[in-house]
Parts: C-alpha cells; structure tokens; sequence
C-alpha cells in the first residue's frame, strides 16, 4: 500500500521543493521504491535534480504515466517531470471537479507500484494542491520559523479539513516540518515553542537547520544526499526520514 | 502622475511583501503619499502593518476602494487591505479578461491622488499578478540570490513581456532586486554576477541583506522603519529607495 505525500503549503519559499527532493532521496537510500512528482509549474523538483522540465504536462497529455517517468541518478528515485507549459498549467490549475478527479485517478493509477509517492506542489491553496491533497494519504507541511509562515498555517488547516471531509478521500495529518531553523534566532525560538503548542504530536521532532548546502545541491542538479552527504542538511533530512519510517 | 509599482515574482519567499512594506514605508517617511495594495489571498501586508484582513476583498465589493482604505501609523503611508475570502480570492484569480478589466480601471481610479502605490502580488503568474501588471507602470522583481530564484526569472520576463506588449500598457522594467544577501556565501556572489550580467542597468545597486530585524518587524505590525530605525535592514530600504527616487 503506497504511501502518497502531498508537500504542501500556500507561504512560498518554505522548503517544500528542497523537502520533497531531499526527503524522497532518502527514502530512497533506504530500499523503497521512490517517486517524486513535480505538480509545479515553476519545476523546481525537476531541475533540482538535474532534469529538463517537459513541453506537455505528462497529467494533462493522454499518455500512460510510466512513459514520461524518469530515474534518476538513485535507481530507486524515480522522477514525473513538471512542465511549464502555461496552457497545460492553466487546464490544471483551472481544475473543474470531474477534472479534478481524472487527475486523482491518473496519479493513483500511475504510482500504484510506488511505496512512497512525494508530490511537490506550488505555493497556493488552489485546484493543483486541492487535486494532490486529494490523490495523498498524508499532508506534510514545512513552514519557516517565522512571523508569516505562523499566519499561513491557519489557512492551509481549512483546506486540508476540507478534502479530509470530501468523499474518497484517504487524507490525514503527515506533519509539520520546521524549515531554515535557526538557533541562534528569537523569532526561531518563539515559532517552534508556539508550533508545538498549537499543534502537539503531529510537528516532527527534527527541525532542518538552515544549511548553504542544501541550496547549493540543487545547481548541481543534486540532492544533499549526493552533494553533501555529511552536511548538517544531509544528517537532519536523514534524521526526517527516520521519523516518517517509524512511523509506520 | 502616479508611480505604481507591481512587486512580483511567481518564485516564493523572496521578500515580496517584506519589500512591499518597507519600500512604501520609506516612501512615505521621504513625505510622499503612498498607498500599499494587498492583493495576496495570504494577506501579508495587511497583518504585517498591524492590520486585519477584510471579509471581503475590496476590489470585488461593488465599493469606493476610498472606503476600505486606512491609515497606517505613518499618516503619509495608506493600506488597501487584502481579503482571504476564498470566493472572492478565487473570482479575482479565475479573471477573465472583461473581470481583469474592470480591476486595472478599479485600481487606476482608486489611487490616482497617490504619488506611489505598490502592490504586493502572491507566488504565481497567473491573473492576480497579470491584473496587477497591467495596471503598473513599473515592475519591481524581488530575488533570492539561490538557484531556484534564477530558473524563475526568465519565467517571469515571458510574463511581463506580454503585458507589455498588450493595449494600453504602461508597464515598464522598475527594476531588479537581489535580497536575503549573504555576501558570505558563495553561491549569493554567483548569482549577483550572473544577473547583472544578465540584466545590467535594471539590477537595483543596492542589495538588501538578510537581517533577523526584517523577520521580527511585522510580528509587531510595523515597518522596519519603525520596529528597527538603526537596523541593515533600514539602512538598506532606505538605500534602495533613494534609488527609486533618483529615478525620475
Ligand atoms: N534548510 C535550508 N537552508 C538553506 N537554504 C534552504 C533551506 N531549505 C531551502 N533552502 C533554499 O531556500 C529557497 C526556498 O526553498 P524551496 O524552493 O525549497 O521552497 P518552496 O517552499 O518549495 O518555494 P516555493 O513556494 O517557491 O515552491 C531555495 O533557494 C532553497 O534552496
Ligand atoms: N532580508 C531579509 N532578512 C531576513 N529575513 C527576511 C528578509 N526578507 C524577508 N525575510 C523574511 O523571509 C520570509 C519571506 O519573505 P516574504 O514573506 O517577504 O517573501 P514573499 O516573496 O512575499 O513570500 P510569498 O511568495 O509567500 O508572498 C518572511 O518571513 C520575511 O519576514
Ligand atoms: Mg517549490
Ligand atoms: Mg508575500
């Protein structure tokens, strides 16, 4: 039975690319069958592990999943490349319900074979993220220790209890993940203890420090895993990964 | 004449709205009437000046913009607040070209007694921030200096070109902004170089460095102006606006 995450949150520039293409290289590193799907029009997921974004969005072109599949340097990290093609993002992100659902149905038919399925979604709570929120299992949400990131939770919960409550779906709390800490910060310190307040047992005991390393790996078309693998950023990312098997 | 600057990037977290607000701020304390535009469903300007969001989303109630307007402790510094109403987020964001329409004349009518206005635009390119273009006269791009930030660059000047080229379009090239500095880091002096490179003369000279005041001021709904007068962070808006207006 895969296990679907759906890396999401609206505030931009939290560490969901750097965790999905971190986290699924993990998983990897560790036997289980991996894939990475960029649901981004900005591709990030894609070039951040040395790929070139497609001409037509594989979920959009009729075509078998499995045949816009790619592996990357990991053979058991495998790669649905996003595309920027703007009619085919608009089509996606314009989603209508049955669209919506043809969507559902394509990611979980193509990713079956998967024991973990991460998917890389956009900062927003529109149809692209409501559509993979709706294809996951689970919900991970990395957010910033910082003043804004706060505000946003709020938000993204509403959604997420949204497409929990809508038929069909498998969706629960994957956790929270805080990104960029750092230590020597107030505003790092007051987050985390609010946070954990708020939301108890579901935030991961692993914060992801801030590491220069971690946005260097991705120029190099690497995860940190390759790039750096005893970088802060490599022991925390493993670290995660710990947490997300054990949990099983 | 008004100055009206459109602050976008579709890339996330690249200091947007930190811009948006200190920028204006700046503007303001120079004694120049200045009105914030919040057209981001999150709503950071608006909490980040101490505001609330509205029920609804002033550009879509059938109202005077004059009406939802306040004033910020600054008296020369006005706020259009933004909504998180998702209906009304949502009709903005599905613009069709006619709706589009009627917001660029809604904005232009709106602010024409303000010698600047800036709108602050979410992480996307989509009919939010096109609308917002088409009533600038200039575009302010913030960006990281991180490899994500430079893939979503050419991504943006399609964008903005188009606009550009579209009836009645004012919109020119406000300007290139590199922030979250670190010139400690490799990877920021690489891509300072790559972009003036690339993009010469538009590149603002002055970069704004990462400074944990700019993460604190709008957990007290202030401008760094007010929250940390003698901070880098003030310095450097202050910088940058000398910048903006040497311009004219
Ligand atoms: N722990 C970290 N330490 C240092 N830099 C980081 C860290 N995590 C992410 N970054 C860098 O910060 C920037 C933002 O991260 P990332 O692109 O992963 O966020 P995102 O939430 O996916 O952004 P978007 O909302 O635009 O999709 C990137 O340049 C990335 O390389
Ligand atoms: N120069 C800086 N130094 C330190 N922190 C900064 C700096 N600029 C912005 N920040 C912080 O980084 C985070 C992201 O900045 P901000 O919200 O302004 O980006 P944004 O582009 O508006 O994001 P979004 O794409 O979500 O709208 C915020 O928590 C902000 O307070
Ligand atoms: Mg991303
Ligand atoms: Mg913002």
């Amino acid at each position: 039975m895969s296990r679907v995450f759906c890396i999401a949150n609206q505030k931009g520039g939290v560490g969901k690319t750097t965790t999905a293409i971190n986290l699924s290289s993990c998983l990897a590193r560790a036997g289980f069958q991996t894939l990475l799907v960029d649901l981004d029009p900005q591709c990030n997921a894609t070039t951040g592990l040395g790929f070139d974004p497609l001409q037509r969005h594989p979920l959009i072109a009729n075509d078998e999943l499995t045949n816009s599949i790619v592996v990357s340097a990991d053979p058991n990290l495998h790669l649905l490349p996003g595309s920027r093609s703007f009619t085919d993002v608009d089509k996606l992100a314009r989603g209508e319900a049955s669209h919506c659902d043809t969507l559902r149905q394509h990611i979980l038919n193509g990713t079956s074979c998967y024991d973990y399925v991460l998917i890389d979604c956009p900062p927003s709570t529109g149809p692209l993220t409501q559509t993979a929120l709706s294809a996951s299992t689970e919900v991970l949400m990395p957010i910033q220790c910082e003043y804004f990131a706060m505000e946003g939770l709020t938000q993204m919960i509403h959604v997420i209890r949204d497409v929990m409550q809508s038929e069909n779906s498998k969706l629960e709390f994957g956790g929270i993940l805080l990104t960029m800490y750092d230590d020597q910060l107030e505003l790092t310190t007051e987050v985390d203890k609010e946070v954990r307040e708020f939301f108890g047992e579901i935030v991961f005991d692993t914060p992801i420090p801030r590491d220069p390393q971690l946005a260097e790996a991705p120029s190099h078309g690497e995860s940190i895993i390759q790039y750096a693998p005893r970088s802060r950023g490599a022991h925390a990312y493993t670290e995660l990964c710990m947490e997300v098997l054990d949990y099983e």
